[in-house]
């Protein structure tokens, strides 16, 4: 159930990617 | 170890591998790139079409666990996923720079990207300089350019102008272009049709809160909305360094601005797999936003080091 709620849902934090790659 | 059939087909060939069933999309991605001796891979991808529904095949996920049809050979284009916000500064290799140009050019062609009549015949003028050298009267006589496909439809038909008279317009500016050798013209085209309003946006047909349709764009530059009537001039844009998060839970799409002060844009795309597709297009394109703010890696320093060498060396030689 989770992984399949999990494969309805997607998120990317531009934010965090701009941190993490400085 | 057990293998199955897979074509490749890229812009201007057609390959076919055998692929092991463990194989994951990088592996076969890999393959491909090595066997064109192309080296600036990020910019790619290998697309398969299911349900009349674009996808591209996942670098970290087994190939044969993609929704793909299993006859053989399992068929994959090899395309340009990402577009450069500048082409002369970042496709340094030809290989690179020749794929983007003939996909580019097909695009125009098919009026997937709207080119006004002046810049096509230009661009033309371009495409017969890369693809016949300098222009030569002798050679090049009346007729030469009768079997080429060089302007889109829609432009030949805006005009009653015969055939003769389309290929008199493109030979006077081939004419112009004398001595620029093969690579050159092709940079020269992409300069010009980098500009085009439709130049590597990714369109998608979403509806939002009240129920309107709309087109939602994904580029090098960030996210776009638009009327549908009119592809070229967004009503809203969302750069990316103005956005903090974007996320979809089934068909529901949401991008939330940096300034908590714009409103959150909230919007519905026809399947939950294209939200999955727009999503992976801005981390694609997000993630190479912000490696062009950055210094080039060693191994780009070291490609861009050695293209300047290779073009110092063909001047020589010319």
């Amino acid at each position: 159930y989770f992984a399949r709620k999990a494969n309805h849902k997607g998120s990317y934090s531009l934010v965090d990617a701009l941190k993490s790659k400085v | 170890p057990k293998t199955f059939t897979v074509r490749i087909v890229t812009m201007d060939a057609e390959m076919e591998f055998n692929c092991e069933m463990k194989w994951k999309g990088k592996d076969l991605f890999d393959l491909v790139c090595r066997t064109l001796g192309l080296r600036e891979t990020w910019f790619f991808g290998l697309q398969y079409t299911i349900k009349d529904t674009v996808a591209w095949l996942k670098m970290d996920k087994k190939v044969l666990d993609h929704d793909v049809s299993k006859e053989e050979p399992v068929t994959f284009h090899f395309l340009a996923k990402f577009y450069p916000e500048n082409a002369e500064e970042e496709l340094v290799q030809e290989i690179t720079q020749h794929l983007f140009f003939l996909q580019v050019k097909k695009q125009i062609l098919d009026e997937k990207i709207y080119c006004p009549p002046e810049a096509s015949v230009l661009l033309a003028s371009y495409a017969v300089q890369a693809k016949y050298g300098d222009y030569d009267p002798s050679v090049h006589k009346r007729g030469f350019l009768a079997q080429e496909e060089l302007l889109p439809k829609r432009v030949i038909n805006l005009y009653q102008m015969t055939q003769e008279m389309w290929e008199e317009r493109i030979t006077s500016w081939y004419a112009e272009h004398r001595g620029r050798a093969r690579d050159e013209a092709e940079m020269e085209y992409l300069k010009i049709a980098q500009d085009l309003e439709m130049y590597g946006v990714n369109y998608f047909a979403i509806r939002n809160k009240k129920g309107t349709e709309l087109l939602l764009g994904v580029d090098a530059l960030g996210l776009h909305i638009y009327d549908p009537e009119n592809r070229l001039t967004p009503k809203i844009s969302f750069p990316w360094n103005e956005i903090r998060n974007i996320s979809y839970s089934d068909k529901e799409f949401t991008i939330k601005p940096l300034d908590k002060k714009i409103d959150v844009f909230k919007f519905n795309s026809s399947k939950l797999r294209v939200n999955k597709l727009i999503l992976q297009l801005c981390i694609g394109n997000h993630d190479l936003f912000m490696r062009r703010r950055k210094a080039d890696s060693l191994e780009v320093q070291q490609m861009k080091a050695q293209a300047r060498e290779e073009k110092a060396r063909k001047q020589m030689e010319r």
